[in-house]
């Protein structure tokens, strides 16, 4: 268990000590604490370096010192011979003796107590991104005011996250723009639009002013933006480098603007303003579009019509026409819809006649019906081509859809009867 | 027939066999097939076949079997109790509708039917054929079909037949402009020919083909001059009866 002081004496102390002993002591003071050792007696076999017998002293596995020899105070008024003093609160003492002491030695005599270290200004690391309050035995971090303190206990940020900006227009910056934004920080905004119009973000190159990246590339301050399936950024430096104008093609856009510890700059001013969706003219093949204009916008319908001989199959049912709406995202409603050629089917089969098997069965393909010559003649003179019309069904210049007729070829006898009688 | 010869179906493809009173008919489309009334007068079923040339029983059977649906018999055919005393035959004409379309072929295709124009009346001295299993000069009746070419010639001769039949009074005849008049010495229709086609040539058409100008109908004997029913007359009767019982359309 940690402890607020303690003594460490070499074995047998104030008696000699034996030979081959190796022995170590864990000191562990409560967190927050450093520790003071200092000792009063030292009567080691002295050697070179003390190579032979010797009291260590390890910090974090760092050998911090390393005694031998007969040692005396150097003051008068104090007992203290050697003293140490860690700003941590642990520390290992190890007693080490060889196998040949030829003269008597007593050891040594050593005390510790825990210190309050300066946790603000002991170490290289400064604990707090602001201010540092040392008290005995921790510290405690404080921020400059309309700073907050992350949850991390130690850095300070402004609270600048959290606007939403749902007007058409309007102009957004950095926290005290044109001053030098707060270090630290991490300013979430978000541009929220009605449904229809996207985002479109103007910058002057003049108005952004972030700590350039380092040597790798990498912005340790940066402004970012990210729509729905895109992101733009991040950006930094001095001008801004990217588009001077982004168009998200999303309704809602979100910004985070990061900054570290160091470097802060003037910071950055944009200009936004809704555009409304537009939906690019697709070029649909065999159909028309009314009303056919330049440009359409969210909520703009069309009513695609499929030229003559094709048709829009859904499932089962199929039209000549359809419709379709400029959506939020920028997208045709029913784009996969397609006008293709209509199919009429394999032709009825006749009576006492056949028809030819096309090829396929599309608008405008030609089949021809014949009869069972010389038997069967069609009843209608060239009534035999029938084409594949706008309607789905095969037709005949003369009948229509009417199916031809095969009709018996009356009064030829296939042998003429020959009379012999007188 | 009597002067006549064997024929083969291909020369005369529109015969119809009738099995029971022996006698024939005249396919004239698909559906309908044209015969004397009197052929008619007894049954209402005719048993009938087409595409034949042999009537022997077992041939029959690779025939084509036609079915009645219906048979109309002109409205201005007389009937009489004994068919063996009848000396009237003005309206002997006679409609078969079939109940399923006939199959044409080689040994099988209807005859036309005259046009109404004058070119169809036919004139003493014009030649046409007739056909049919009825009897000749030495048989009853015949298996195989025969054929001869007779002339028309003028009502009065029929006339001056001399009767046969000792029960009618040759003056009781009716001879009417229904009737066409044909034959010569030896050559004529007999019994069991009735109903069949007296065919001629259609007049003026480039291709040979014939048309039903008469149909068997009586004779007071045979071997002699044979009395035919004018289909011309009755061509507008024949449409309209089968328009007017043409049902829906199979095809």
């Amino acid at each position: 268990e940690p402890t607020m002081h303690g003594e460490i004496l070499s074995p047998n102390y104030p008696q000699a000590y034996p030979n081959d002993v190796v022995k170590s002591w864990d000191i562990e003071v409560p967190e927050g604490f450093g520790i003071h050792l200092y000792f009063t007696h030292v009567d080691i076999e002295p050697s070179e370096s003390c190579a032979y017998d010797s009291v260590q002293i390890i910090s974090g596995g760092i050998e911090e010192g390393r005694l031998c020899g007969q040692k005396t105070s150097k003051s008068p008024n104090s007992p203290i011979i050697e003293e140490f003093q860690f700003p941590y609160n642990k520390l290992q003492v190890v007693f080490t003796s060889d196998f040949s002491n030829e003269e008597r030695f007593t050891g040594f005599a050593a005390y510790y107590t825990a210190i309050d270290i300066n946790e603000c200004t002991d170490f290289t690391d400064v604990p707090c991104s602001h201010f540092c309050n040392n008290f005995i035995g921790g510290y405690f971090c404080s921020c400059p005011p309309e700073y907050f303190l992350h949850d991390d206990m130690r850095n300070c940020g402004v609270n600048c996250s959290g606007d939403v900006f749902t007007a058409l227009i309007g102009e957004i910056s950095s926290p005290n723009y044109p001053n030098p934004y707060p270090e630290n920080s991490r300013c979430e905004y978000q541009i929220q639009l009605q449904e229809g119009f996207q985002v479109v973000v103007t910058m002057q190159r003049e108005d952004f002013d972030v700590e350039p990246a380092d040597s790798e590339g990498n912005c340790p301050d940066s402004l970012t933006f990210a729509s729905k399936n895109q992101q733009f950024g991040p950006y930094c430096g001095n001008g801004f480098p990217g588009p001077l104008t982004i168009r998200t093609q999303s309704n809602t856009l979100g910004i985070v603007f990061q900054t570290d510890l160091m470097g802060q700059k003037k910071g950055w001013k944009l200009r936004y303003h809704g555009d409304p969706i537009s939906c690019a003219k697709k070029i649909t093949a065999n159909s028309t579009w009314e009303p056919d204009k330049a440009k359409y916008v969210f909520k703009d319908v069309v009513k695609i019509t499929c030229v003559d001989g094709f048709e829009v199959v859904e499932g089962h049912v199929s039209s000549t026409s359809y419709y379709s709406t400029c959506q939020s995202d920028g997208q045709w409603s029913n784009s996969g819809l397609k006008c293709q050629p209509v199919y009429c089917g394999i032709p009825d089969p006749i009576a006492n006649g056949k028809v030819e098997e096309p090829e396929n069965s599309v608008f405008g393909t030609v089949v021809h019906y014949t009869c069972e010559e010389p038997y069967y003649y069609m009843e209608h003179e060239e009534g035999g081509e029938y084409r594949c019309a706008a309607n789905g069904r095969w037709v005949n210049d003369q009948l229509g859809i009417e199916l031809p007729r095969c009709i018996p070829a009356c009064g030829v006898p296939t042998e003429p009867f020959q009379v012999h009688q007188r | 027939i009597f002067g006549g010869q064997p024929a083969k179906i291909e020369n005369f493809p529109w015969q119809v066999f009738f099995n029971h009173p022996r006698a024939s008919g005249a396919l004239i489309n698909e559906y309908w097939v044209l015969t004397a009334a009197h052929v008619l007068e007894k049954i209402s079923d005719p048993l009938m076949y087409v595409g034949t040339m042999s009537v022997r029983t077992t041939l029959l059977e690779n025939a084509q079997r036609l079915y009645s649906k219906r048979v109309f018999i002109h409205p201005s055919w007389k009937k009489e109790d004994d068919p063996n005393t009848r000396t009237n035959f003005d309206n002997d004409i006679a409609l078969v509708q079939l109940k399923d379309p006939v199959k044409m072929g080689p040994k099988v295709s209807p005859i036309c039917l005259p046009g109404t124009s004058s070119e169809y009346n036919v004139s003493p001295g014009d030649m046409g054929l007739i056909s049919g299993w009825g009897s000749t000069e030495k048989k009853v009746f015949v298996i195989n079909l025969r054929g001869a070419k007779v002339p028309v010639t003028s009502l009065e001769t029929c006339k001056q037949v001399k009767e046969e039949n000792p029960t009618v009074r040759p003056e009781d005849y009716v001879f009417t402009d229904n009737m066409i008049c044909a034959g010569e010495k030896g050559v004529d229709s007999c019994h069991g020919d009735s109903g069949g086609a007296f065919a001629f040539q259609v007049p003026n058409v480039t291709v040979p083909k014939f048309y039903v100008a008469g149909l068997v109908s009586w004779g007071k004997r045979c071997g002699t001059y044979g009395v035919y029913t004018k289909v011309k007359n009755y061509v507008d009767w024949i449409l309209k009866t089968m328009q007017e019982n043409s049902g829906p359309r199979k095809d």
